[in-house]
């Protein structure tokens, strides 16, 4: 059977976070 | 040969515990290879590409976003004990395009390419409204508070070194208290300050073990009244001699 797979998963979690502040 | 592109090695994610030791080493290189202003600390990592290196390991390729700290690239102290400046102090960010080899979880930086700015005026004006924006670093009020400044610290003490300014790092203006405030790196010359005041031509940059490097802060206020003087102030921090730390391109462009 055909299992329609996530994109979300395969997207790079990019950017990562700020570690000081948002400029 | 058939020229064959690189392949993605995998898809990686900005905040991966691999991605982050990688960066730690590129901003630690950035930090070392510094040729003006203050040491850098990661602030955000913006993309990462790995590409699979024959025989063995990887190419890494990060877009890197750092931010200023309050530490002057003179100042011997460990990026890393720094403290990032205060958006409200103007800040300044960067982005750095890095690439670098992993190999067997070692790290090599081949190459670097940094451009930064500050928090552009809008936003600044946004964030922080009674904020005092930062001045270009060529700006006439800046650039006669750093001269009077650094005059007045050769002049506070004759029994010691007579120093140069290195570079002007920062200044921008008080607006509510119709002043000036700078910060400037020095460096002191072979000259005594008593030997300064007569023959300052002749005073060159110290070499050796005698070298040190030092950091300024300084500020001028106008006097309100018309019959009363002006404030000076200024506090330098001269540092201990450091075996095999130079800073010939400082001294190259702006002392001799």
């Amino acid at each position: 059977p055909l299992v329609k797979r996530s994109i979300l998963a395969a997207l790079p979690e990019c950017p990562g976070r700020y570690r000081h502040y948002d400029l | 040969a058939e020229v064959v592109p690189p392949t993605v090695h995998k898809v990686p994610g900005c905040d991966d515990p691999e991605t982050e030791a990688a960066a730690r080493v590129a901003v630690a290189y950035i930090n070392k290879h510094l040729k003006h202003g203050y040491k850098v600390d990661l602030n955000r990592i913006e993309k990462v590409r790995y590409f699979e290196r024959r025989p063995h390991g990887k190419i890494m390729d990060l877009e890197l976003d750092v931010v200023e700290t309050t530490c002057h690239l003179v100042d011997p102290l460990p990026a890393e004990n720094c403290t990032v400046r205060k958006r409200e102090e103007h800040a300044v960010e960067g982005d750095c395009d890095v690439k670098m080899i992993e190999v067997d979880g070692h790290y090599k930086v081949l190459r670097t390419k940094c451009h930064s700015s500050p928090d552009s005026d809008e936003d600044f004006q946004k964030s922080c409204p009674n904020c005092n924006r930062l001045s270009r670093l060529n700006d006439t009020d800046v650039v006669n508070t750093v001269h009077a400044a650094l005059k007045e610290y050769n002049a506070q003490n004759t029994t010691h070194d007579h120093y140069k300014l290195l570079e002007i790092s920062r200044g921008h203006h008080l607006h509510l208290a119709r002043g000036v405030y700078a910060e400037f790196a020095i460096v002191n010359t072979n000259c005594s300050a008593q030997h300064a005041k007569e023959h300052e031509d002749d005073c060159h940059v110290a070499t050796g073990d005698h070298l040190h490097y030092g950091f300024c802060k300084a500020s001028f206020h106008k006097s309100a009244a018309e019959d009363a003087a002006d404030h000076h102030e200024v506090h330098c921090t001269v540092y201990d001699h450091q075996p095999g730390v130079h800073h010939h391109h400082l001294i190259h462009e702006h002392v001799e």
